[in-house]
């Protein structure tokens, strides 16, 4: 989940 | 999704259109450093790996094809477009971009959030973004009249990670444990590198002169 929160930015 | 981060996603769209018009409108790359383009291809080449793993959603797949694509064209139009290349100068162009990459690379494996493959790939991808603009902004001061496209460019590079400092900050008050240090130290040394440049770029707006960096 935090992976794919955090990733959420170009 | 902010504000501030759609500013700054729009901002660096917009500023790689300004190139990519440049080149593809006039044929010409004049001032502008094809090792910057290079560095910028491979940041986005180890920061988007996982564009058709991970899927957040249809802005962020478009956007990331968008950068992908437009700093990949633009490298393929410096190198290898019979008219576009001629007007490179590679013999000013010549800051060693190659010393930039290995500490970057260097630079992840030592502090990065998770010692995984992606996890150094993205973090080294952010070091690299930091100092990417450094070759662009050496040949600035060599060239003697920067042309408005080109500083638009360089202007607009720079602001789109300062609006992501403010998305950041934004962030980090709104959503709880929201706290990426990697991410906020590199990208607030990756605008400070900006900091004469947008001294001069706004001198010369304001006095209505001709742009161009003490050398």
């Amino acid at each position: 989940y935090r992976d794919r929160y955090r990733k959420d930015e170009l | 999704m902010n504000i501030f981060r759609l500013a700054g996603d729009m901002t660096h769209l917009f500023s790689v259109l300004v190139l990519l018009l440049k080149i593809h409108t006039i044929k010409s790359c004049a001032g502008v450093s094809l090792k910057t383009q290079e560095l910028y291809a491979l940041v986005f080449a180890a920061r988007y790996l996982d564009i058709f793993t991970n899927y957040i959603s249809l802005y962020n797949t478009v956007m990331k094809l968008i950068f992908l694509g437009s700093s990949f064209s633009i490298v393929w139009y410096m190198r290898y477009h019979k008219i576009v290349r001629r007007s490179y100068d590679k013999d000013q162009d010549t800051f060693r971009h190659y010393f930039l990459i290995l500490p970057c690379l260097l630079l992840a494996l030592l502090i990065n959030e998770k010692f995984t493959f992606k996890e150094v790939m993205w973090t080294f991808s952010l070091y690299l973004e930091a100092v990417a603009i450094l070759p662009q902004l050496v040949l600035l001061q060599r060239t003697r009249n920067i042309d408005n496209l080109t500083g638009q460019y360089v202007f607009l590079l720079g602001a789109y990670r300062a609006l992501y400092i403010l998305n950041w900050v934004y962030r980090y008050f709104t959503e709880p444990h929201f706290v990426h240090w990697i991410t906020w130290v590199s990208g607030l040394v990756q605008t400070l590198l900006y900091a004469d440049f947008f001294y001069y770029y706004f001198q010369s707006w304001k006095n209505n002169q001709k742009l161009h960096l003490p050398a």
